[in-house]
């Protein structure tokens, strides 16, 4: 039997939103580490990863290995059936062909549960090489959601270059170009509003500008995002979800011809 | 123009 308790479900709805614009479907892969799911947009332009940890649950029992298979249109259709407030459970019995949410209200007056089909997902899972990254950005999330926005405007790709000056946000069009360059915090006094760059070597790529704002959407999970960055390799996007995992998105560079 | 790339160059299935 699978079974895991989220006291602050309103996480699980906010992960919902940041998968939801980039998959159709997903397998929800548990064991007794945590929840984790892979998975590339129909494109294979993109990937997200995520993971919950068990330990980030106020009750989390997996007996065996289980894979879920899920159309999170449907999951996200339950999920907004539940309040931020409330405590969700997800539970499914083993080798079983659905799975329920249950949702608690937190003085346990109401308690709602749907139950939700599963599907056979057939899921490459794909290795993604460990790299020491050549650029790695911190920055307020709400600020990269902006930068995102209002870039995507002028054009459908967006230069990120990286130099130990700061980090340069660029795109161009039929209107005309934009730039945003963002310096590195001088003091670092609240963390989360910080920008802060690790640079090895400078690096400057191209990334199309809809998957970027697609990876905007879990911007409410942390008020900080990490983008790492190397010459030729896939961007990663990197939101922490309070203390119990993280979501990343991978996308694979634009590169001349 | 820059091309877009799979990621499936860059990552293999495991």
């Amino acid at each position: 039997m699978f079974e895991a308790r989220l006291l602050q479900g309103s996480l699980l709805k906010k992960v919902m939103e940041a998968l939801k614009e980039l998959l159709n479907e997903a397998a929800w892969d548990c064991s007794d580490a945590g929840i984790q799911l892979q998975a590339m947009d129909n494109s294979h332009v993109s990937l997200v990863s995520l993971n919950l940890r068990a330990e980030g649950f106020d009750k989390y029992r997996c007996d065996r290995n289980l894979s879920m298979g899920m159309n999170l249109g449907s999951m996200s259709k339950i999920l907004k059936c539940a309040s931020n407030e409330d405590i969700i459970t997800i539970k499914a019995q083993d080798n079983a062909d659905t799975v329920t949410f249950v949702f608690e209200s937190p003085d346990q007056d109401k308690v709602s549960d749907y139950e939700m089909k599963l599907m056979n997902l057939d899921q490459e899972h794909l290795g993604i090489p460990e790299t020491d990254y050549a650029c790695t950005i911190r920055l307020p999330s709400s600020e990269f959601a902006r930068i995102c926005r209002d870039l995507s405007q002028f054009g459908e790709s967006m230069v990120i270059s990286c130099t130990k000056e700061g980090v340069r946000f660029s795109a161009t069009g039929d209107i005309g170009t934009g730039n945003i360059k963002l310096a590195q915090s001088a003091k670092v006094d609240k963390e989360e509003e910080a920008v802060v760059i690790e640079m090895q070597e400078p690096v400057s790529l191209t990334f199309a500008c809809r998957y970027l704002n697609s990876f905007t959407k879990a911007t409410s999970l942390s008020k900080s995002v990490q983008l790492s960055m190397s010459p030729e390799v896939p961007l990663v996007v990197e939101y922490k979800i309070e203390d119990i995992g993280h979501v990343r998105y991978y996308l694979a560079p634009k590169i001349e011809d | 123009t820059p091309v877009q790339n799979d990621l499936k160059e860059f990552f293999t299935l495991a």
